[in-house]
């Protein structure tokens, strides 16, 4: 997960 | 596959069809409004001018750009996030450049052999700055292949989730889901190739087309790398923090 930290965020954020 | 009915297969193209024209970096109409206007020997000679660092990180920014729309692509599509997030992750690390290059064809102008660039159409002469020729030429070459398909946003939304979903990639957890994923959207891609009419060998076109951008993928991994070996501080210092997670 640290390894793909933004990569983790910008899956989790709710589509905008 | 007697499992997946038309309709359930017309449902799939719909969202991911939905999915692409809502995460397209520019949208259909703003293409068509677009003066398709190339960059002035000046400019060319601007870009070419530049020290490699800079045109790398400039592209590596613009790519990165690029790259975001690709995710949000990837998660509207409901068998994409129903899959767990180490695999998500994965796909998107193998497949979202793969994607981009596919909607390259979109900003293409096979006339003139130039790409939409950092607001005008830009030629590969405009990339020598980056010190690979090669792999420009390839990836020039690659859009003007697809765009002599003439596919349709619904085709190219099928084919760019069908190289997304591609269940060969190392390490998946669950490879299995992925599979079936792929097979459906490949079905959907054969249903609606055969609905638009389409010949037979567009298919077994787009099939070789995953092996071409495999082999761009890779070999824009190499050039990295070999640029990494000379600029270390700049990969760190400089470029998006995505774009090192994604190829670092």
């Amino acid at each position: 997960k640290e390894k793909h930290k933004i990569l983790h965020q910008l899956l989790q954020n709710s589509t905008s | 596959s007697p499992t997946v009915s038309m309709a359930e297969l017309d449902h799939l193209a719909h969202i991911i069809s939905k999915s692409h024209l809502e995460t397209c970096q520019h949208l259909r109409e703003e293409l068509q409004q677009m003066n398709w206007q190339n960059l002035l020997q000046d400019e060319v000679e601007s870009y070419q001018s530049k020290p490699r660092e800079v045109m790398w990180q400039l592209c590596a920014v613009k790519i990165t750009e690029a790259i975001q729309y690709v995710v949000e692509f990837a998660k509207r599509i409901d068998g994409f996030m129903d899959l767990c997030q180490n695999d998500q992750i994965v796909l998107l690390k193998a497949g979202s450049l793969e994607v981009v290059f596919i909607r390259m064809c979109r900003v293409f102008d096979s006339q003139n052999n130039t790409v939409y660039f950092d607001g005008k159409f830009a030629g590969p002469d405009a990339f020598k700055a980056l010190g690979c020729d090669d792999l420009i030429t390839s990836v020039f070459d690659f859009a003007k292949s697809m765009c002599l398909l003439h596919l349709t946003e619904e085709e190219l939304a099928l084919f760019s989730a069908f190289v997304l979903f591609s269940a060969d990639r190392s390490w998946l957890q669950e490879k299995l889901q992925v599979e079936k994923m792929q097979q459906r959207t490949h079905l959907a891609l054969q249903h609606i190739l055969q609905k638009n009419q389409r010949e037979d060998g567009v298919l077994n076109k787009l099939r070789c087309k995953v092996s071409a951008l495999r082999s761009l993928c890779n070999r824009h991994t190499e050039k990295l790398s070999a640029f990494r070996a000379i600029y270390p501080d700049v990969i760190r210092t400089h470029f998006p923090p995505l774009y090192k997670e994604l190829f670092g």
